[in-house]
């Protein structure tokens, strides 16, 4: 999967890819202070090549809230809401909401769900749907955080280690290896990275085509940009 | 019984007997075609009979002799019955349709036909088929009364939201001739076809006796998920479907209020007490339950509710095991001890807060002793539980007052169910018991745009239960509507849950292009069969006024839709010998109180030039 983060008061945006193992989970958001969690399991195409690079994508995502006793398992196919001991099983083929207080469920058929958590957490899972005889290609998901302020200090997780803003430092931009493309030199978190000028796209408003969202772009699964290595974020369970 | 079926000794035969239905979107619509021929040298008095669901409207006879049609004519029923005192003052019987049984109906006419003559008869009806536990059953009663050469049960079922499953279920049939019932089913279309040869009909193979008897029955459901559900448009008519899956259960509090007087004794009482047995068994430990029982007097189980943990299920068990019958029957008293037991616990804050609170009453008599005016009871009840409850009443054997139960459930968003006094009877009162059991929504609202929108159906419950469903339809009176939003807003177990359907009108008029094979205005006819039923049992609890202006109403509808309803009776007219004769029908009241075993109807022959014959069918 890509991600894209945005950095320098949302002036600009770092984007890397983290290559995985389909069926691995990946811990996205861990606050441990509000008790909230979210982990994306990853998919991969319908025919995996031996010898090439496996490109992987989320396919499942759970989230977890404890404070609330909720529990959100988003697929492809369905969104699973578990309340205390209660279950309940939305498709994506249906508009539908569900609202208790300060937790709320929003789904626009086959192209989104909001999820609100009180006043801590405002998330969109954006569902992209691929032709279903492609040959390769499945449906997969998307995951943005609209709102986190109210996360703690101690969050982490791939996603949730940015969700305090971060300040990189970008300069010495010069043409690339890749033709037509700049890399440039940026300091962050200590470290001195070599970063390419790329794009990235936001689903949220056009699920089809998406918009561009300009990036630098972290090679070697955003090495020396994320704490530590991907298999520090492997989970074992959704949940 | 000759080769083809031909009976030598009564000259007639029924060389062909049809029975086609065609469902879309749960609306059946059944046509049931015999034809007979005389092979006799003199005239002969041939019995068309045939056993419909009493859920069903009929909408159509007629009768073609001598290659002439005579078609049936719905009209209110107080012209119809100038005809039929006319024909009661000739001294012949009318009204064509009984209660047979507990589900069925039973439509029986005869006409004479002469040496050598033909006749058809042809009977359509229609219902709009009811999600019970589940599933929707079509049920067809095949009794033929010889061999008949060219027998066909033909059942086509369109259903654009997917059918999940189709059975059929034929138990009169030996197991080596199951396999002559073939089933299709693809992603929306179900087709049954069952067409026995003469052999096949045969019970052994040199008697003339048929196997033929006995209740075809065909059960299916459509896919269902958690959505708003499925909008049909035709012809500027809607049906909305809602019955959404993969929702948690709403806890209930029930009290179970259980009449134990002296005419319970016996049997009744005996199986009262095994379904309850049953029924406390089947209690989720959710569920809070309290226990009324009552004859002239009435006492409460251990004076409280109780939430349904094993423990006090197994006393409650051990309690219902010692009620026994006697005394009188007073049932003001504990339904009013009831409500307050209710009150009180919800007072005190002993209930989920979102839970369903209902009164069961299971009674087998009109009340004797206290209160025992039923429209004072009735009022006391409704004014004691104002809108908060729900009651439903079961009323066991033939002697219950069925209307004072009906419109006691009816005036506190229940149901009354009759409970027929059979080997049975548990299972009946448990299969109640099931359909209620497991409430998956509370105060639903179906919404749609008032202003493109009219003559809507029923669009606010108050409780959804599992397996059953949620029919809305109304009327586009926006010519240019180019698309319906329908949202349903409800309360789950724990949230509130708010589903939306969007459908384009010119896509899903090219959809139900694809079903015009079946009936092209089901969706109009459905919209008034709907309506009629609904304004029915509305009727019930009306007061004069209203009663009046519902009455107009549903004549209006089933005189409009040619539905032989409560308020109408179908005429059928043979013009012979310069006369008019006609035929009747009527629909049978659940408040008669009808045996269980068909009332024996005959239908005196006569000569077929001189007698006229005066039939006669219609509904309540």
């Amino acid at each position: 999967p890509h991600f894209v983060i945005s950095i320098n008061d949302h002036s600009d945006a770092i984007c890397f890819n983290i290559d995985g193992k389909p069926g691995a989970i990946l811990n996205l958001v861990t606050d441990p202070y509000t008790d909230f969690v979210v982990n994306g399991e990853l998919i991969g195409e319908k025919k995996i090549e031996i010898n090439k690079k496996i490109n992987t994508y989320f396919g499942k995502f759970g989230i977890v809230n404890n404070k609330m006793d909720v529990k959100v398992e988003v697929s492809t196919k369905t969104i699973t809401v578990f309340h205390g001991e209660d279950k309940i099983v939305f498709p994506w083929s249906a508009t539908a909401s569900l609202t208790k207080e300060s937790f709320s469920i929003s789904i626009i058929k086959e192209r989104n769900l909001t999820l609100t958590m009180g006043d801590d957490a405002t998330f969109v899972i954006v569902l992209h749907r691929v032709w279903k005889n492609h040959p390769l290609h499945r449906d997969f998901l998307g995951f943005y955080t609209l709102d986190s302020h109210r996360f703690s200090s101690m969050t982490h997780g791939l996603l949730g280690q940015f969700y305090h803003e971060i300040s990189a430092e970008i300069y010495n931009i010069h043409p690339g290896l890749d033709e037509g493309k700049s890399d440039a030199t940026m300091i962050v978190k200590g470290h001195k990275l070599r970063v390419t000028r790329g794009y990235q796209k936001d689903y949220r408003f056009d699920p089809k085509r998406g918009t561009n969202v300009p990036c630098w772009f972290v090679h070697y699964n955003g090495k020396g940009f994320i704490d530590g290595s991907p298999t520090d974020y492997v989970v074992s369970s959704l949940f | 019984i000759g080769e083809h079926g031909k009976n030598p000794e009564s000259g007639l035969e029924i060389y062909s007997m049809k029975i086609d239905c065609k469902v879309t979107s749960r609306f059946a619509h059944n046509m049931v075609i015999s034809r007979v021929v005389n092979r006799a040298n003199e005239s002969k008095e041939a019995f068309f009979e045939i056993e419909l669901p009493k859920t069903a409207f009929i909408t159509n006879f007629s009768m073609t002799l001598d290659g002439v049609t005579y078609v049936g004519a719905v009209k209110e029923k107080e012209v119809a019955q100038q005809q039929y005192q006319k024909a009661v003052s000739r001294g012949q019987t009318a009204g064509l349709v009984k209660a047979s049984g507990r589900k069925m109906e039973k439509f029986k006419v005869s006409v004479n036909i002469g040496p050598t003559k033909k006749v058809t008869f042809e009977l359509t009806y229609e219902e709009l088929l009811k999600r019970h536990l589940g599933k929707y059953e079509i049920q067809i009663r095949v009794k033929p009364k010889q061999l008949v050469k060219h027998f066909q049960i033909d059942v086509h079922i369109f259903e654009p939201q997917g059918i999940a499953f189709l059975d059929f279920d034929a138990k009169f049939l030996p197991n080596n001739l199951t396999s002559i019932v073939k089933k299709t089913l693809t992603a929306t279309r179900g087709h049954v076809s069952f067409k026995p040869t003469l052999e096949q009909q045969r019970k052994c193979p040199d008697c003339d006796e048929t196997v033929l008897d006995g209740d075809f029955i065909i059960k299916y459901d459509v896919n269902r998920d958690l959505s708003a559900g499925t909008v049909q448009i035709v012809n500027g008519y809607f049906v909305h479907h809602f019955a959404p899956a993969n929702l948690t259960r709403i806890p209930k509090n029930v009290i179970f209020v259980i009449d134990h007087s002296g005419s319970m004794s016996g049997t009744k009482m005996r199986q009262t007490n095994e379904a309850l047995l049953k029924i406390l068994d089947d209690m989720n430990t959710k569920d809070y339950f309290a226990i009324i029982i009552f004859d002239d007097t009435s006492e409460t189980w251990k004076n409280s509710i109780f939430q349904a943990t094993p423990n006090n299920v197994a006393e409650a068990k051990v309690f219902v095991r010692t009620i026994s019958a006697r005394g009188g029957t007073d049932i003001n008293a504990p339904m009013l001890k009831a409500v307050r037991l209710l009150d009180k616990s919800h007072q005190d804050k002993l209930l989920p807060e979102r839970s369903v609170s209902m009164i069961i009453l299971l009674t087998d008599g009109d009340p004797n002793s206290g209160e025992s005016n039923p429209t004072k009871i009735q009022e006391n009840v409704k004014s004691a539980i104002n809108g908060r409850y729900n009651v439903y009443c079961l009323g066991f054997g033939y002697d219950v007052k069925y209307s004072f139960l009906e419109k006691m459930s009816l005036d506190n968003d229940g149901v009354a169910r009759r409970i027929y006094e059979d080997s049975d009877a548990p299972l009946q009162l448990q299969g109640f018991y099931d359909e209620v059991a497991n409430p998956l929504l509370l105060d639903i609202e179906l919404h749609y745009p008032e202003n493109a929108i009219s003559e809507l159906t029923q669009a606010n419950f108050r409780q959804y239960y599992d397996g059953s469903e949620i029919v809305v339809a109304g009327k586009i009176s926006d010519d240019d509507l180019k698309s319906l939003i329908a949202e349903v807003f409800a309360q789950t177990a724990n949230e509130n849950l708010t589903l939306k359907a969007e459908v384009q009108v010119s896509e899903v008029e090219n959809i139900t292009q694809q079903q015009l094979y079946i009936f092209g205005d089901f969706t109009e006819r459905l919209w008034a069969y709907l309506t009629i039923q609904q304004l029915l049992e509305k009727r019930v609890s009306a007061e004069t006024n209203e009663k009046k202006n519902l009455t107009d109403r549903i004549l209006e509808l089933s005189l409009k839709y040619s539905f032989v309803t409560p308020l109408t009776s179908m005429v059928v007219t043979k013009p012979e010998e310069n006369k008019n004769d006609s035929f009747v029908a009527d629909k049978p009241s659940e408040d008669e109180k009808v045996p269980i075993q068909q009332r024996q109807y005959s239908y005196p022959g006569h000569a077929y030039s001189k007698r006229p014959s005066f039939t006669y069918v219609d509904s309540d």
